[in-house]
């Protein structure tokens, strides 16, 4: 899955992801990924986010939105993917998930649920301060 | 802000942060930019979890989800179960311009993408059906069922509704890292 988010230099978000979603699935089965709010949110208010992980998990606390809405209420991008992972972990010790989050001013951040398989969690930044994608890690929670 | 435009994407799929970026740096707006960003993986079937030819469900068909949303407008397009299109996200584009609805699904998301002139082709590949074969060969393991009978953890359906085993426990089972929405 790809989750993608763009804050444009006059402010604009959109939000987008695209998936062939997890193997082996029931017939009929979507995830988080094409529902707003789970997969990805953008509002120009704000910011964004897009999740990735157990879609069946995800689309149950709408993490992107949840996201967008701490930091609309100016919660650093960092924090307000790891409130997301946080909240979603209390009810799903064991759940494949990771967020990203940027905000209006182009400030980014991410943050994954830590499991014996998954540790870290990449993900891509392009930006002026750098003359190509960089890729960018985190460690999970 | 100097650290505006900004464009960040899930896993290290570089080709397509790049795509994107171009797409900004040519003068396109924030969705422009997010549609060729997830299209450069499907074409390119990021890690095998974007795109035709990866994850066949239980009859070894693929197919695709995706959405777009606009953060200005709070216009959003998306497609779910998509069948026979490669290009996911530019049928979302679609509805998110052309109707008034947010998600399409299965076939008549495919009859949808038709008329907005997308061609339909197998989302099938040698890859995608060998996964399949050896899935099969493993007993359908792993699978999404519990609680029906013949006992999922051992066999291959179809399945029918167990009231015996509705009594037991079924924990959460994680997801395959390398398989994941």
């Amino acid at each position: 899955t790809i989750g993608m988010v763009v804050i444009h230099k006059e402010g604009s978000t959109a939000a987008g992801t695209s998936t062939n979603g997890i193997k082996f699935k029931i017939p009929g089965r979507v995830g988080d990924s094409p529902v707003p709010g789970a997969g990805a949110y953008a509002n120009d208010k704000a910011g964004a986010a897009a999740a990735t992980g157990d879609g069946d998990i995800l689309l149950r606390f709408l993490p992107s939105y949840q996201a967008v809405e701490y930091m609309r209420k100016g919660v650093d991008p960092t924090v307000a993917c790891q409130k997301v992972i946080s909240r979603i972990r209390k009810h799903y010790p064991g759940f494949l998930g990771a967020v990203i989050c940027a905000n209006v001013t182009g400030s980014y951040g991410a943050a994954c649920n830590k499991l014996p398989t998954f540790t870290q969690f990449s993900f891509m930044v392009y930006n002026p301060l750098r003359s190509q994608s960089t890729e960018e890690k985190v460690d999970c929670l | 802000s100097s650290v505006l435009p900004l464009v960040i994407n899930t896993w290290a799929f570089k080709n397509a942060t790049e795509a994107a970026w171009r797409t900004l740096a040519s003068g396109g707006s924030a969705l422009d930019a997010v549609e060729s960003g997830c299209a450069k993986c499907e074409m390119e079937q990021c890690d095998g979890t974007v795109g035709f030819g990866g994850s066949p469900n239980e009859r070894g068909e693929t197919t695709l989800d995706a959405m777009i949303m606009d953060g200005t407008t709070m216009d959003v397009g998306a497609v779910g179960g998509l069948r026979r299109i490669k290009n996911a996200i530019g049928v979302a584009r679609k509805v998110l311009e052309h109707t008034t609805h947010t998600l399409l699904i299965g076939e008549s998301a495919t009859k949808f993408a038709e008329s907005m002139g997308f061609t339909s082709e197998n989302l099938s590949t040698s890859a995608s059906e060998a996964m399949y074969s050896d899935w099969l060969a493993r007993n359908c393991q792993p699978n999404y069922w519990r609680k029906v009978t013949p006992d999922p953890s051992k066999h291959c359906g179809p399945y029918k509704p167990s009231g015996i085993m509705a009594q037991g426990n079924f924990p959460y089972k994680e997801v395959d890292v390398h398989g994941h929405d």
